[in-house]
């Protein structure tokens, strides 16, 4: 039987199993366009896969997207699911996604942390951390997103392994980071970072690790405006922008930080939607209408990289 | 299976530096075993929390003590899991 991303309903949560499924349909439905590869395996060793946006070429100026890091941000990851399909409905039709992909690469992590996902659900729909065993303590997991070589180790992260924010014993120790970190290295040519995670609508650039503004801040600054003016323009949904350390606390050890300090310009992390009534447990009614006015502003972002080489 | 029975999500509102320092001390209590979901930032802006059935009555009073305010989110965790899991089960078949 033929497999179709027309029956896949995007409006629903999935688990993991079905996810990956509907990525070997993606990539069936879209041959010339999207591909699947393993850029490592997880702590409990499931596979971390990549979808590939590709329209030829070597080695292009290529675009990073991730969902999902905190596991239980499950808006996220079904938000990866619609975008990835978006993307790859609309090269050929929408001028812009068509001008991205006609000369860069996008590479899309939709199921950043699978261990945790899986954990979601079947044992804890809260978790967020990685279930990595840490040595000399009964709490599990690391948070992948203080474990980060930018910073590692203060403010905002803890070295308690029982908390929320526990940074690692090292930096890159989650497979699920250093599989990101020597890919995005061994490729070389990965100009923009974009980190999705949820609640509380905003949208972030470096630095979280100090308070010190980065030295591409003015241009950032200016394009997280113009990226929440038009994902307002859908539903009105009013995000905050600004650097991590001014906008939320200080925060070491995250994804863009280290993504700029090695070079990525273009390193930017959302928080969803929140409707300030369910939290993480966004229903999945919200799904298509959280996707799609993230859209836009994903697209301004894509478009300014593609528009600023660099 | 990790249940949440009774569990709520307060949703706290600093009004002033004071505050997020009590809240922050609030959270590092590790008996309570709260789950910050979002965490204070600056007066006005909300911070939510996810509290045991257990801790609930505890930091309830914490919070009226020191006259911050707050309001439930989240009446009832697990029934919203439930109807996601419901809502998940409905959309698969």
């Amino acid at each position: 039987i033929g497999r179709s991303t027309d029956s896949f309903d995007f409006a629903s949560y999935h688990t993991i199993d079905e996810i990956y499924d509907w990525m070997d349909t993606l990539v069936d439905g879209h041959p010339n366009l999207v591909s699947k590869f393993q850029i490592g395996q997880s702590y409990e060793n499931r596979p971390l896969y990549v979808l590939k946006f590709s329209t030829g070429g070597s080695n292009r100026p290529a675009i990073w997207l991730d969902t999902g890091i905190h596991s239980r941000e499950w808006i996220t990851q079904a938000t990866g699911l619609w975008t990835a399909n978006k993307i790859a409905e609309e090269y050929g039709k929408d001028p812009s996604i068509t001008a991205i992909l006609d000369s860069m690469d996008i590479f899309f992590e939709i199921i950043t942390n699978p261990d945790g996902f899986a954990y979601t659900h079947s044992s804890n729909r809260m978790w967020r951390k990685t279930r990595s065993i840490n040595a000399g303590s009964s709490c599990v997991g690391v948070d992948p997103n203080r474990n980060w070589d930018a910073g590692f180790g203060g403010f905002g992260s803890s070295s308690n392994p029982c908390s929320e924010t526990y940074h690692g014993p090292y930096p890159h120790s989650e497979r699920e980071v250093k599989s990101i970190v020597d890919f995005i290295r061994s490729h070389g040519n990965v100009k923009s970072v974009i980190s999705i995670h949820s609640y509380s609508q905003m949208l972030l650039f470096p630095y979280g690790y100090t308070t010190a503004p980065a030295p591409d801040y003015q241009e950032l600054n200016e394009l997280a405006k113009k990226a929440v003016t038009d994902l307002a323009a859908l539903y009105g949904t009013k995000y905050t922008y600004g650097s991590i350390a001014d906008t939320i606390y200080l925060a070491d050890g995250t994804t863009v930080d280290w993504a700029y300090e090695n070079g990525i310009k273009y390193s930017f992390t959302f928080e969803l939607r929140d409707t300030g009534r369910y939290g993480f447990l966004l229903p999945s009614s919200q799904i298509i209408p959280t996707a799609t006015e993230t859209w836009p502003a994903l697209l301004d972002i894509m478009v300014h990289v593609l528009e600023h080489p660099y | 299976e990790k249940i949440f029975v009774g569990d709520q999500v307060l949703r706290i509102t600093p009004s002033d530096e004071e505050q997020i320092t009590l809240l922050r001390t609030l959270y590092e209590v590790t008996e309570l075993q709260l789950d910050v979901w979002r965490h204070p930032t600056s007066p006005g802006q909300p911070t939510d929390l996810r509290v045991s059935f257990s801790s609930l009555q505890a930091v309830k009073v914490f919070l009226e003590h020191h006259s911050i305010s707050y309001s439930i989110m989240i009446e009832n965790v697990q029934e919203l899991l439930d109807e996601e899991k419901k809502s998940m089960m409905k959309s698969k078949r």
